[in-house]
């Protein structure tokens, strides 16, 4: 048997709206130390990696190994159907056709249970080496969001050029250019509000700012995002999901024809 | 500018 409970359905409900415009279907895979997802979009440019430890969960039970086939849809759509504040479980049996969620009021006067068909699913995972980056830049996650959608107005790709001065995202287009430059914070009062940049070797590298827009989905999981970039690799971009795991984003850059 | 794939980056385990 499967079954994994969180007190609170906000952070599922959120994780669901942070890869639902990349993944259509994903196949989760359930073990005693967690759930994982590892999917790419379906042009094959961008891979998501989803980690969500056991010790996370209120109620985390899972006596045999289980990769569930979900439509990213429907959950979205059952996911939507839950108040924030109600309690979440998710649960199978062995050799499930179904996965059920229940979700339950805060009072307890309220219990809705949604079932839905699981998918067979082609497993086909990548293998990510472990990369040490050349740039490694920690900022707040609503800043990223706030800089990717307005440079998606100059042009369909955002260059990040990273070096000890600072990072600089910048977009060209038809009707103009535009850049925005960040610099490392000096003091801040705020955790949260910090501009890290850990720096090796100067990057710059460009993204298709259709994939950036996907992934800023994720900034109300966490305050800030982590960037790892280095030369002709994919980029890093990871949210933490509170104390429960994260969510990763690869994404492959542009390259010059 | 090209867009390479992800599979070209990370192999197929």
């Amino acid at each position: 048997m499967f079954e994994a409970r969180l007190a609170q359905s906000a952070i599922l409900k959120k994780v669901l709206e942070a890869v639902k415009d990349l993944l259509s279907e994903a196949t989760f895979e359930c073990s005693d130390s967690g759930i994982m997802v590892q999917a790419m979009d379906n042009a094959h440019v961008s891979l998501v990696s989803l980690n969500l430890r056991s010790d996370g969960f209120d109620k985390f039970r899972c006596d045999r190994n289980l990769s569930m086939g979900m439509n990213i849809t429907t959950m979205t759509k059952i996911l939507r159907c839950a108040s924030s504040e109600d309690t979440v479980t998710l649960r199978a049996w062995d050799n499930p056709d179904n996965i059920i969620f229940i979700f339950e009021s805060p009072s307890k006067e309220k219990l809705a249970e949604y079932e839905m068909k699981l998918i067979n699913m082609d497993q086909e995972h990548l293998g990510i080496p472990e990369t040490m980056y050349s740039c490694v830049v920690k900022m707040p996650s609503a800043e990223f969001a706030r800089i990717c959608k307005d440079l998606s107005q100059f042009g369909e790709a955002i260059t990040i050029a990273c070096s000890k001065e600072g990072v600089k995202f910048s977009a060209a287009g038809d009707y103009g250019n535009a850049n925005i430059k960040l610099a490392q914070t000096a003091e801040v009062d705020k955790e949260e509000e910090a501009v890290c940049i850990d720096m090796q070797e100067p990057v710059k590298l460009t993204f298709a700012c259709r994939y950036l827009n996907s992934f800023v989905k994720a900034t109300p999981l966490c305050a800030q995002v982590k960037l790892s970039m280095s030369a002709d690799v994919p980029l890093v971009c990871e949210y933490s999901i509170g104390e429960i795991g994260h969510i990763r984003y690869y994404l492959a850059p542009k390259i010059d024809d | 500018m090209s867009q390479r794939s992800i599979t070209s980056f990370f192999g197929k385990k």
